[in-house]
């Protein structure tokens, strides 16, 4: 998983994902 | 108003009592405070949790502040490894301003319930690279995963499996 722009020079990363249920 | 509070998450006026400053809730219309809310995020839990949501959906989004994860060797005692500066381009008062360590290790925990029941969630780490930021290319990733603690039905398998992520 890499890094994408995220605006005004911040990068954000997926680290993963859950189900709130 | 009627229609646009349903769209506002059903705890909307205790979150916004928390927050760290006051919203003007009580002048806005359901309508300007939910355009408000996915618009600006608010600052809650005396400044470390920032709460939004998402416009499209109205579902909820909780970012925590560098201080409020744990970061190892990050507890101000060693400012050569990780500083605590203010930053402008943040919307917390404080970031973790990383030096150099030889263990990279962070940590952020919160409360399920903060977040909106019935919901698929996706967890970002957010960042910034310094131009001259070192370790983080291609060839050395970092491991990343988010785990579901304490599920009334006991359902470990609500959570991702480990990552590898790349900052660089």
């Amino acid at each position: 998983y890499f890094a994408r722009e995220r605006g005004n020079g911040w990068m954000e990363v997926e680290m993963g994902h859950f189900y709130n249920g | 108003d009627v229609l646009w509070e349903k769209f506002l998450p059903a705890d909307y006026q205790e979150i916004i009592s928390g927050a760290l400053h006051l919203l003007p809730s009580a002048a806005l219309s359901e309508k300007e405070l939910y355009y408000r809310l996915s618009d600006d995020p608010l600052l809650i839990d005396g400044g470390s949790k920032s709460f939004q949501l998402e416009k499209s959906s109205g579902k909820k989004c909780i970012m925590l502040g560098a201080k409020e994860l744990a970061i190892s060797w990050g507890d101000g005692k060693t400012p050569w490894y990780w500083d605590w500066p203010r930053c402008p381009g943040s919307r917390f008062a404080q970031v973790a301003e990383l030096h150099g360590v030889w263990w990279l290790e962070i940590h952020g925990k919160m409360e399920i319930q903060l977040l909106s029941p019935n919901t698929f969630y996706v967890a970002h780490f957010v960042f910034k690279l310094r131009d001259d930021a070192y370790g983080f290319d291609d060839y050395e990733p970092m491991k990343a995963k988010v785990e579901v603690f304490g599920r009334a039905d006991g359902d470990t398998n609500a959570c991702s499996k480990e990552r590898l992520i790349y900052l660089g």
